[in-house]
């Protein structure tokens, strides 16, 4: 099975 | 876009943000405003802003904690007793 990557990843957060 | 002077009024900045490049998010975003933090008190940043700049600085193709780290060494720093964001309330590819 081939899976094709359609978003990117999500980021993560930072407290500032 | 906007230019938001948030005066260092506080000991935190106070803001959360995601994003950054090679993410969904390209830019970095705003998620939370602490309150009784700097951007709390200075009024202006909103929940779900996109961040352009930080003292004239693009935070276009930074990744996330290059965008964090540039937004923390501009609070931290005694250079001046502000930090200037352009802002914009849409997610435009830039």
């Amino acid at each position: 099975v081939r899976e094709k990557r359609l978003t990117l990843p999500p980021s993560e957060i930072t407290m500032l | 876009a906007t230019l938001v002077r948030v005066a260092k009024t506080a000991s935190t900045l106070g803001i959360a943000i995601e994003g950054g490049a090679n993410t969904r998010q390209p830019l970095p975003r705003i998620v939370t405003i602490q309150r009784g933090g700097s951007a709390h008190n200075c009024g202006q940043l909103k929940v779900g802003q996109i961040i352009l700049e930080v003292n004239g600085v693009s935070l276009r193709g930074r990744e996330h904690r290059d965008a964090a780290r540039l937004i923390a060494e501009a609070f931290k720093t005694k250079d001046r007793d502000y930090v200037d964001f352009l802002v914009t309330e849409f997610n435009v590819a830039l």
